[in-house]
């Protein structure tokens, strides 16, 4: 069962700007439905961390003709609608990550819809849909390849 | 709870 509001409301009790939040992730899951809210530390560069809330799941992108659920998490600041939110793509261990213009080594997702952001223009329904046609284009993540691909069985 | 879909990704490329 999807968390409800009065979870969200208590979960992002801290946050400056509660009931936007709360009416954002309740749309984001109503839609994605495996993407869920979880409070977690999130850890800044300078070392420094806070109880943050992420959307965290898979969303489906379609790429060469397959869907693939594609692992991802986004990080509100405190701050949120009016900072965009911390994204990542979340290799499992059979994943590799595929860094390019739009993912770095860690799985950091940098995007023009994260540089522009601008409340209420930008939301993060508009951001998942953004990540759906990017990733479609250029999947952030491929499988590993298997030990058989790897080491073909010996020719006696 | 949300069923957790199982996450995918394409086959590796070469």
């Amino acid at each position: 069962m999807a968390v409800s509001e009065s979870q969200l409301k208590k979960m992002l009790g801290k946050y400056k700007y509660r009931d936007l939040s709360v009416q954002e992730t309740i749309s984001v899951i109503a839609q994605y439905k495996d993407l869920k809210p979880v409070m977690d530390g999130y850890v800044f560069n300078d070392g420094s961390s806070r109880e943050l809330m992420s959307l965290t799941g898979t969303i489906p992108v379609s790429y060469r003709g397959n869907t693939y659920n594609i692992p991802i998490c986004l990080w509100l600041l405190d701050t949120y609608p009016f900072n965009p939110p911390i994204c990542f793509v979340k290799p499992t261990s059979t994943m590799t990550i595929k860094t390019g213009k739009h993912v770095d080594a860690n799985g950091k997702i940098y995007l023009p819809y994260l540089h522009e952001w601008k409340h209420p223009q930008s939301d993060l329904i508009g951001l998942i849909q953004v990540m759906i046609v990017v990733f479609g284009e250029e999947p952030p993540v491929f499988s590993r390849p298997t030990i058989s691909a790897a080491y073909p069985p010996y020719q006696a | 709870l949300n069923g957790g879909t199982i996450p995918t990704a394409p086959p590796s490329y070469t």
